[in-house]
């Protein structure tokens, strides 16, 4: 079964349409694993990406040193994939 | 039972089938079951058909799960299965559509994708099917329909998640949709649900050309947006895909539209930014309720403008 812990997933915040081209420019990068959920696409919608561990620190110094804005959506994906799980294991058990 | 099914909580595959014989059993003369097809793996593809009637209608189509990894969207399939029941002879509005049309539901649309997602990989999104030369698995069949195929917005690289596949329609989940919708032969509204940007769009998605219909279907787009957002108050946006998200070719909706089906859209579900695919359970029955009311505003549309 994969686990997902360590990865986080960004929210890029493209300002302008050089921004939307560096954004791609990582999608290309298949060694990173990224996982991209949403985008790249236009200034209107901002684009999440699943960063693997190994890859988090490559992506963010890629962003800041390209000056594009991102913040941390998820911020321990594993954690929240638990949550999940334990929430179905309960709701099976309890009465409707 | 139907009654007892726990609608607030995400199900795996064989429950969410095991629901589908459940609505089928209690509601005989309302709703079939019928198989279109299997998928790579073998797995049965089926269609929730609701039907008055025993002659063929125009209908209207609704898929949920193309992107196994999107559970709000299969779990608010099963929500519209219920409501559909629930409604039919109850609500007015609801008893007319089913009066005039009927309903396709399409609760699974990529099983082989949704299991994964329950046993080895929670984020998995695509088919499951195997590239030769490639250790990559799988493709993504929102990018493998033949509507600009091989265009911008997919990609060509087998481990790329919008991987398009080898040629359109390669996948038998995206196939046997084809096939079901060409003999059919009158869908007239095609409504294919994702999650998670809040969105609901209609085509173009491959190219930046306006559909002919474009000025109707945003009217509709606006309307069924301010009934969704009535309930909750949940923001969404509309428009065209390559204007309002990005460019992505060999799209579902936009094969539909080409084939003539005008009503063609695509829902967003929601997320209110902080969960992704990952939407916490408690907010199953929200987020069905809301497009429901959407889904009620392109129905009823598509009952009083009759093509």
């Amino acid at each position: 079964k994969e686990t997902f812990v360590g990865n986080q997933v960004l929210r890029i915040f493209v300002a302008n349409e050089a921004d939307v081209e560096k954004v791609k420019e990582l999608e290309e990068l298949q060694e990173l694993q990224l996982d991209f959920w949403r985008g790249p696409g236009g200034q209107d919608v901002p684009t999440d990406v699943r960063v693997p561990f190994a890859s988090l620190q490559a992506v963010k110094i890629f962003l800041e040193s390209s000056g594009i804005r991102y913040s941390i959506l998820i911020d321990d994906l594993q954690t929240l994939v638990d949550e999940e799980q334990t929430q179905m294991i309960r709701q099976h058990f309890m009465p409707q | 039972s139907v009654e007892t099914f726990n609608y607030a909580s995400y199900h795996t595959l064989d429950e969410i089938y095991n629901f589908m014989d459940l609505l089928v059993a209690a509601n005989p003369n309302l709703v079939s079951k019928i198989q279109i097809g299997n998928s790579y793996e073998g797995r049965p593809l089926y269609v929730l058909k609701f039907s008055t009637r025993g002659t063929k209608r125009p209908a209207i189509w609704i898929d949920t799960g193309i992107h196994s990894r999107e559970w709000v969207t299969q779990a608010s399939g099963v929500w519209f299965a219920k409501k559909i029941v629930d409604s039919y002879g109850k609500d007015p509005s609801l008893t007319s559509i089913l009066d005039n049309l009927d309903i396709f539901l399409e609760i699974v649309t990529n099983p082989d994708g949704f299991a994964f997602t329950h046993t080895k990989n929670r984020m998995w999104r695509k088919t499951r099917s195997i590239n030769s030369g490639s250790a990559c698995i799988g493709v993504d069949p929102n990018r493998n329909w033949d509507a600009g195929f091989g265009g911008s917005g997919a990609s060509s690289n087998p481990c790329s998640e919008t991987y398009r596949g080898p040629y359109a329609n390669s996948e038998r989940e995206v196939k046997a949709i084809v096939d079901f919708v060409k003999s059919h032969g009158n869908i007239k509204t095609f409504i294919s649900i994702h999650s998670y940007s809040q969105l609901l769009l209609y085509p173009y998605g491959y190219t930046k050309t306006r559909a002919p219909d474009y000025q109707e279907l945003n009217n509709i787009a606006k309307a069924a947006v301010a009934a969704l957002s009535s309930l909750y108050d949940t923001q969404y946006r509309y428009g065209s895909i390559i204007t309002t998200i990005y460019q992505a070719s060999g799209g579902t909706i936009d094969w539909t539209y080409n084939q003539g089906i005008k009503y063609s859209f695509t829902f967003e579900l929601r997320d209110r930014g902080r969960y992704g695919f990952l939407l916490p359970a408690n907010q199953i029955i929200p987020t069905a309720e809301e497009t429901w009311l959407a889904l009620m505003a392109i129905m009823e549309y598509t009952r009083d403008h009759p093509y």
